[in-house]
């Protein structure tokens, strides 16, 4: 039975920043 | 017509959570989510406001705008119809929860516009 890890069921949504 | 969703989202998937716990992916909670970026070195936790939904480019998809984070950064997704995002204190929603439910059995809210989900950025981002 796969396991899936709890972080691929949300988005990633990265604002896009500069340093 | 193929339906190219991650199989996690089926009903009755193994969701491991960040202390090693097991759950379906019917049975996540905030608080798993919340619990488990607070253990992650890498992951924190955002609240992306829905702001925008619009149409895709093909007819099963949409165009999410969301309101990341307390800058309030404009991120937009495309997405199939039937994709869940979670929603705090809510859970489950998708732009056409008859659909998610018809091909994953995953029950549905409707995704609307001022919902806030949970989404993840990276710690080290400064």
């Amino acid at each position: 039975v796969p396991v899936f890890p709890w972080h691929s069921l949300v988005p990633f949504l990265a604002p896009t920043q500069s340093d | 017509s193929p339906v190219a969703l991650p199989p996690f989202f089926m009903r009755g998937s193994i969701i491991q959570l960040a202390d090693g716990e097991l759950k379906r992916v019917e049975d996540l909670k905030t608080e798993d989510f919340i619990q488990s970026a607070e253990i992650s070195s890498e992951l924190k936790i955002d609240s992306s406001t829905v702001e925008r939904i619009d149409s895709g480019q093909s007819p099963n998809a949409v165009v999410i705008q969301f309101s990341v984070g307390e800058l309030k950064a404009q991120v937009c997704v495309e997405v199939l119809v039937e994709y869940p995002f979670f929603v705090f204190g809510q859970g489950w929603s998708s732009c056409c929860p008859d659909r998610t439910t018809q091909l994953f059995e995953l029950s549905c809210a409707k995704l609307c516009v001022g919902d806030v989900c949970v989404s993840l950025t990276l710690r080290g981002l400064r």
